[in-house]
């Protein structure tokens, strides 16, 4: 029998699969992954897990120094000194040079996404979740006027194109920098890699 | 960030050790 859920060993690397091997350029991927509250029924779609990859505008930011304001620049590293230091227990697990680098605009929005959820279909991924229709958005003027709070936050942080995959148990989203028209193939490799007899066993 | 759940952490660790990667090759 089928799995209930993506184990998630499988879950990272089939993130890493989609976008490591695409002929375009994608920033991150993200599993949402689908919940019911048993006692109101209600339908949550929550951070599963997630794989960055970056982009060349990082590094094009990270050397102009352009990736935000001075003061959101601290604010930034505060907060990931703050996050390096739960998972490392407050010891061990230095992290050298690599916190005091610019915190990119969609290296913020990645991380932003792991306190997200969208729930009874709200949002694009909520929404393909419960249509089962796939959404590809490309251009941020696109992103902008898309009537959804995590679409329009996307853009803000130099997302050019997101699209959402609804799968077993979840949504696959993927974001790019660049902006990327429609391609049936990496919409087939999303249903391909994310079928429950890939890799679970 | 701050809310970032017990469930997350992994995904966190991982974030970390990667931009380190992505840092040093820049």
């Amino acid at each position: 029998p089928a799995p209930a859920y993506f184990s998630q060993e499988t879950l990272q690397h089939r993130l890493q699969i989609l976008i490591e091997g695409a002929k375009e350029s994608w920033a991150y991927a993200i599993f949402w992954q689908s919940s019911v509250d048993v006692c109101s029924g209600a339908t949550l779609l929550g951070w599963g897990d997630g794989y960055y990859k970056g982009s060349e505008d990082d590094k094009r930011k990270r050397k102009a120094n352009t990736a935000a304001s001075a003061a959101e620049q601290e604010h930034r590293k505060r907060v990931l000194r703050e996050l390096n230091s739960l998972i490392s227990g407050g010891a061990g697990f230095s992290m050298d040079d690599a916190v005091e680098e610019e915190v990119t605009d969609s290296e913020w929005f990645f991380l932003v996404s792991m306190t997200q959820s969208f729930l009874n279909g709200t949002g694009i991924p909520g929404q393909v979740f419960f249509s089962g229709a796939p959404s590809w958005i490309a251009g941020g003027d696109r992103l902008a006027v898309a009537h959804c709070d995590r679409a329009l936050q996307a853009q803000t942080f130099g997302i050019q194109t997101m699209v959402c995959v609804p799968v077993a148990n979840g949504v696959v989203e993927l974001g790019s920098t660049d902006t990327i028209f429609h391609s049936a193939e990496i919409m087939s490799k999303v249903k391909v890699v994310f079928s429950f007899n890939s890799f679970e066993n | 960030p701050r809310a970032v759940p017990q469930a997350r952490k992994a995904s966190l660790a991982r974030f970390l050790e990667k931009r380190k990667e992505r840092v040093s090759n820049t």
